[in-house]
């Protein structure tokens, strides 16, 4: 069959942070997420896609240089692959090398060392990546608490306006993002424009009025809240990142298994799910901006996260684990041309959608369910856009630049000819 | 070609017991890595001794295992790795 291949596309890669697929597009009955759904709708999802480690550098690294943790030899945060393990090639700087201008915003690579203080630039990318200046708020005391004070809480539902710089850092991202597509659409150059969210990483700050699209009363708590009789202590993660928030540290939790009161168990969930509809809408603000880019004809979209996030199943909060609900993410494909009709420059595929005034749509019969890996999200790209798919890696290979120990996914998209997916839902 | 499609995630830990440094210990804390298959069936871990100096792994060195099967147990709260032992059937089920 004929490859689903189309020269020249350009790519926005869009990636958020602890994203589990806790969306409409993949059966969640509760999470408002219309805009990644509509988005899912015109695109190749798959079902079943798996992070490398659940953790962000070391997933980040793993996918954007195409290996495995094994091969960059990074499980923590503190050493640069170009010096530690080899001095590969990513997929941002592959296609800077194939006359692509490439663009980092917000966090894609996990920034600090394990990104050289630079997020690998200017091997990735072509400018100077940009980071929300309100980043730097992020962990400080800016969550008004009952006492009327400000804390550094875990639950963070805030008014904006209120916060330092009357942002928050994935406002500014969009902003920026917006602001380059405007750009590209007048230099008419080929680009890879990477954009990372924050969110839903902890803490949970987001705009508050998110919260009311999931009350109190619909949230469920995990439907298996104990840590399981036969789990091998060693596979348990004690989630410390959440003990540390002031308002879960004045429970006094027992370590390491000490449950979160349900109640507050609850109120994570409901700010989990609140933060993943903030982040849709800036999604799709950011879509819609391509369609006013009149760029989304020629531009492939990829959405996607790092990995995903525990919500008190098995008695288990945060990522940092081998369980599904910490390895699975999401991952769509939306490629002009292969997933929808060949259409014309200024054809809207992206209208933004007000979570507050609809609904998701839920479930995707008939999707690819094949267990894949983000590892393959290099050769995938690099297939997709007519360039030459980084051969496999042999083993080891810490002396080759360029190779790929992921496999191209194409096989799993419609062949060519403007074919639409099939989705099996309004 | 004809493999089955599988996926492939790993988590390092300093030990066999949980500790604060147990989400995200540093490279020369790690002591034991988790190695995930996962199939449309199943998930299989496997926590092998691992010394960060050379960053290898001694598969005879097990400090535990998960075995979950996707069909009958989709949360992967009935851990039946222990069952797989001395050749029961249920090893032919998954790798």
């Amino acid at each position: 069959a004929q490859r689903p291949v189309r020269e020249g596309l350009n790519v926005l890669f869009v990636v958020a942070d602890d994203l589990r697929p806790a969306l409409g597009s993949y059966g969640d009955p509760l999470v408002r997420s219309p805009n990644i759904d509509q988005l899912a709708s015109r695109s190749v999802v798959f079902q079943n896609a798996f992070a490398q480690q659940a953790v962000c550098a070391p997933s980040r690294v793993s996918f954007l240089t195409g290996r495995r943790p094994d091969s960059t030899r990074l499980y923590d945060f503190n050493s640069y692959w170009r010096t530690h393990a080899g001095n590969y090639t990513t997929l941002p700087q592959y296609f800077k090398e194939n006359g692509y201008i490439t663009m980092s915003v917000g966090k894609v690579f996990h920034p600090g060392i394990s990104s050289n203080h630079s997020d690998d630039y200017p091997y990735s990318w072509s400018l100077p990546a940009f980071h929300p200046s309100s980043e730097k708020y992020e962990n400080t005391k800016v969550c008004r608490g009952r006492d009327g004070k400000l804390h550094a809480n875990l639950i963070c539902p805030v008014n904006v306006a209120e916060m330092p710089e009357a942002t928050l850092p994935d406002i500014q991202s969009t902003e920026e993002a917006i602001r380059l597509l405007k750009s590209l659409q007048r230099i008419k150059r080929k680009f890879f424009l990477a954009v990372g969210y924050h969110k839903p990483h902890i803490p949970f700050r987001y705009p508050r009025k998110f919260l009311k699209l999931y009350p109190l009363e619909n949230v469920t708590l995990a439907p298996d809240p104990a840590v399981p009789k036969k789990l091998p202590s060693v596979a348990y993660n004690p989630w410390m990142d959440l003990r540390r928030r002031e308002d879960v540290a004045a429970f006094n939790l027992s370590f390491p298994y000490g449950p979160i009161p349900e109640h507050f168990q609850r109120k994570i969930r409901q700010s989990y799910f609140a933060s993943v509809s903030y982040v849709d809408t800036l999604v799709g603000k950011l879509l819609n901006a391509l369609d006013e880019a009149e760029l989304s004809h020629n531009t492939v979209v990829v959405f996607t996260a790092d990995h995903g996030w525990s919500l008190g199943e098995h008695g288990e909060w945060a990522k940092y684990s081998n369980f599904d609900v910490a390895t699975r993410v999401p991952l769509m494909f939306y490629v002009p041309g292969v997933t929808t009709p060949i259409s014309d420059p200024g054809q809207k595929f992206f209208p933004f959608i007000d979570p507050f005034a609809q609904d998701s749509c839920s479930g995707l019969p008939g999707k690819p369910k094949e267990m894949v890996e983000l590892v393959s999200l290099f050769p995938t790209l690099a297939e997709l856009v007519g360039l030459a798919v980084p051969p496999v890696c042999p083993q080891p290979s810490f002396h080759v630049p360029l190779c790929s120990e992921g496999k191209s996914l194409v096989q799993y998209f419609p062949s060519s000819g403007g074919g639409q997916v099939n989705h099996g839902f309004k | 070609r004809k493999e089955t499609p599988v996926a492939f995630s790993q988590y390092p830990r300093p030990g066999d017991i949980p500790a604060p440094n147990s989400d995200l210990p540093l490279l020369q804390d790690i002591r034991v890595m988790g190695y995930s298959i996962r199939t449309d069936d199943c998930r299989c871990t496997v926590w092998f001794g691992f010394n960060p100096n050379n960053f290898t792994v001694d598969v005879k060195d097990i400090h535990g295992g998960e075995l979950y099967f996707e069909k009958s147990d989709p949360n992967e709260d009935h851990n039946r790795y222990n069952e797989t032992l001395h050749g029961s059937p249920l090893s032919k089920r998954c790798p």
